[in-house]
């Protein structure tokens, strides 16, 4: 990119950013609808999943009803439309989680609770809206403006949750004969117990396998 | 301890021990869980080889081992409410499959929602003290999801009083209930119910399937095990072929549908009460999935906080590859994940036990709704930790592939729930006809 934009002329596969220069802004088509999301707002994060859920619920009906028109059998209109019928489902339990999460919140009286988990709540809402943007826009709920902040606050959330990543998973108390995993342990030890773990291999339990009795010492001889 | 470990817990914001008393329900639930965890725990007779280096035959030998432990140990602390048993049993069991599963978390559930009184007595009370050992038998190696092309059929004789079940074809051989093939000696079986010349559709039959003191097959009955799957080593998942087998009429269960001594049927109130288990379990499987997404983070996350690899800087140490942005992006998104899912977990058990109150009371209005959100969230939860165990076991690097990270298994445990219980995309496909319809 730096090449192309320094005005070296690219070839191969790259050679597309060469263009990349001279390309011109495309004018971004106005929303259906006016957004007035808060992307830092979780009750307007909750309120704009149930309209993406609501737009695929009727976007699924109407695919039905359309297959109908056509003179399809019932049967045959609905599996027609099973594609956006799943997509309508995956939207809805989406809003119900997100809805939760933030319901949940109002139930935390710890105001240092609170503040992580609402930290995670928004990162949960945000980062859905990132995995599913197509659909957001598609709607007129969110403008492209307003996902490329959204890219940017996800960011910042990251570097906000960092200090609080390890606890928050030690918050769950998984005890380490539950967990058994030498990678989780509670104290950290990874290398040393990796070893043991590695030594307690049955493979391990003789120094000399009998496979090299059997088949690599023969074939030595053979050679 | 290590001194990257230390110094993350010295960095936090908040009292962890506060935000686990939220996600136990309470101080005391913490309390009593950990009680409950330290009875095992320190307990020598759930010692175990780690399974990790057992051949599968030595693994459901441990787990039935440990099973047998269990049981005697739950009636000598007196531990009964399902909450407790379901601490001590994944204590036992870590978090693994066993033998006794569908035991105590389908054959026990549907013998009290859909026994009536006289069958409580015969059925549920031996199977609560464990004579009886059962399981859940529906699936078929033809069918699953799709109930209503399960081709087993219940024959209601008269003149005898007694139901004829049948596996009339190859593909319907019951597949895959776990137990089924070595433990259980009866398994609730779901079957086409035909009497008077007519198929009322599927109902639930108990089938004393094994000899109650050799233990063999009783005749009519063909049982084994399905062998080696992807995970579930612990579980012997089995298949059930039915001979012109006889039960008495007393052996359906006839809480809600009935038949007659003379083959009169008489309809359920609502066609959805066969289905109550599959909707609890469907409901459990919910707070499943968080568990192991929370199980996978804390694996990774820890690691990823003592793993120190290449160099963001040039010239400095090795940073902790929690540091690094593409780390947290993997990361902390299935982290709020696991809290989302936690706390939907919760709602969907409360909401399970409040609406089973309502039906007890003969209130059905909300089970179609529960029915959908079950489906649904079931669906969108396991596909989405799924999806999210690989991601953890991937931000491990090289040693994510080891089993001693623990991510293989949780990931082949955790798995089939995609499609068990219910095939997710038939489960969205069930909620979209609920919205539709709304």
């Amino acid at each position: 990119y730096r090449q192309a934009k320094d005005g070296q002329q690219l070839s191969g596969i790259v050679s597309y950013l060469n263009e990349a220069e001279h390309r011109r802004v495309q004018p971004q088509p106005v929303a259906a609808r006016p957004t007035v999301v808060d992307i830092n707002d979780l009750a307007s994060l909750v309120e704009v999943y149930k309209l993406r859920a609501a737009i695929l619920v009727e976007l699924a009906a109407k695919s039905i009803q359309q297959e109908l028109q056509r003179r399809k059998s019932q049967e045959d209109a609905w599996n027609n439309s099973a594609i956006d019928l799943v997509r309508a489902s995956d939207a809805h339990c989406h809003y119900v989680v997100v809805k939760l999460f933030t319901d949940k919140l109002g139930e935390i009286g710890d105001t240092a609770v609170h503040s992580v988990l609402s930290t995670l709540a928004l990162l949960y809402a945000l980062h859905g809206i990132t995995q599913n943007s197509g659909d957001f826009l598609q709607a007129g709920l969110l403008s492209v403006p307003q996902v490329l902040l959204i890219s940017v606050r996800i960011k910042e959330l990251l570097a906000q949750l960092r200090p609080n990543a390890v606890v928050l998973v030690d918050a769950f108390d998984f005890h380490d004969k539950k967990l058994n995993s030498v990678l989780g342990r509670y104290d950290g030890n990874v290398y040393e117990n990796l070893f043991d773990w590695a030594r307690r291999s049955p493979l391990n339990s003789t120094e000399v396998h009998d496979s090299f009795h059997k088949y690599l010492k023969p074939l030595r001889s053979k050679l | 301890m290590n001194p990257d470990i230390i110094k993350e817990r010295q960095n936090a914001t908040f009292d962890v021990e506060k935000l686990t008393n939220i996600l136990d329900g309470g101080p005391e639930k913490t309390k009593r869980r950990r009680e409950i965890e330290a009875l095992v725990l320190s307990d020598p007779d759930f010692k175990e080889e780690d399974p990790n280096f057992l051949s599968r035959s030595e693994r459901y030998d441990q787990a039935v081992r440990k099973s047998a432990q269990m049981i005697l140990k739950l009636r000598e602390y007196g531990i009964a409410d399902p909450e407790e048993i379901y601490c001590y049993k994944t204590s036992v069991h870590p978090d693994r499959p066993e033998p006794l599963d569908l035991h105590l978390g389908m054959f026990l559930p549907t013998l009290l929602n859909q026994s009536t009184p006289e069958q409580m007595d015969r059925f549920f009370m031996p199977a609560w003290n464990l004579e009886i050992i059962g399981t859940y038998a529906q699936t078929e190696m033809g069918h699953g999801t799709h109930l209503r092309g399960l081709e087993t059929t219940a024959t209601y004789d008269p003149a005898t009083q007694e139901f004829v079940l049948n596996s009339p074809t190859v593909s319907s051989i019951k597949w895959w209930p776990g137990g089924l093939g070595k433990t259980s000696n009866h398994a609730i079986v779901l079957a086409q119910l035909y009497t008077q010349g007519n198929c009322h559709g599927l109902h639930a039959f108990i089938v004393p399937i094994r000899d109650m003191s050799t233990h063999e097959p009783l005749p009519g009955i063909v049982v084994g095990d399905i062998g080696p799957k992807f995970g579930f080593n612990e579980v012997d998942n089995g298949f059930l072929k039915l001979e012109n087998v006889r039960i008495p009429r007393e052996n359906m269960l006839m809480k809600y549908a009935k038949v007659e001594p003379d083959g009169t049927y008489v309809k359920p109130p609502s066609a959805k009460l066969t289905y109550g288990t599959m909707v609890f379990i469907r409901s459990i499987i919910v707070g499943e999935s968080a568990r192991a997404l929370a199980k996978s983070c804390t694996i990774a996350i820890r690691y990823s906080a003592v793993r120190h690899q290449s160099e963001i800087r040039p010239g400095e140490p090795e940073p902790q590859i929690l540091d690094y942005q593409t780390q947290q992006y993997k990361l902390f998104p299935l982290l709020a994940m696991a809290y989302a899912f936690t706390f939907v977990g919760q709602y969907m058990k409360q909401t399970y036990h409040r609406i089973s109150g309502d039906i007890n009371q003969g209130d059905f209005s909300e089970l179609p709704e529960l029915h959908a959100l079950s489906a649904g969230l079931k669906a969108f939860t396991t596909w989405a930790t799924n999806a999210a165990i690989e991601v953890c076991r991937m931000s491990c690097g090289g040693h994510g592939y080891s089993r001693s990270s623990a991510l293989p298994d949780i990931y082949v445990e955790f798995t089939p729930t995609c499609t068990y219980e219910g095939e997710n995309t038939v489960m969205m496909l069930q909620t979209a006809r609920y919205l539709v319809k709304s």
